[in-house]
């Protein structure tokens, strides 16, 4: 696990509770419609990301663990063409557009 | 960081163009 988080002074609780969540299947209370499980779960988890670069596919991927890499670049691909979120420092690393 | 700074916005754009 890399020390992205210990710049920004990011709560781990923070990160680890989404990390709960992503196993509930992503419904729920979601703003956004019109997005498969997948894409609303990566969409969440992007959203509630504390580090100011964004959150990297990496990252994604650890916490969500019943979803194949490229299930989460698909995901992603599709959640950025949308506008929902957007690259930073590469495009690896993505950040949400919603600021609720 | 000019960059994120378009991509943010490009990314706002198409947000918005969605949301009509």
């Amino acid at each position: 696990r890399k020390n992205l988080t210990s710049a920004s002074k990011a709560p781990q609780s923070f990160s680890s509770g989404m990390g709960d969540m992503s196993g509930y299947g992503g419904g729920g209370s979601l703003p956004v419609s019109g997005l498969t499980a997948h894409q609303s779960q990566v969409l969440n988890l992007i959203k509630n990301c504390p580090v100011p670069e964004g959150m990297s596919l990496q990252e994604l991927k650890l916490q969500l663990h019943n979803m194949s890499m490229s299930t989460i670049k698909q995901a992603v691909e599709f959640l950025s063409s949308e506008g929902h979120i957007y690259s930073t420092v590469d495009d690896d690393h993505y950040k949400s557009t919603d600021a609720e | 960081l000019e960059r994120i700074r378009r991509n943010k916005e490009a990314a706002l754009q198409r947000l918005a163009e969605r949301n009509v």
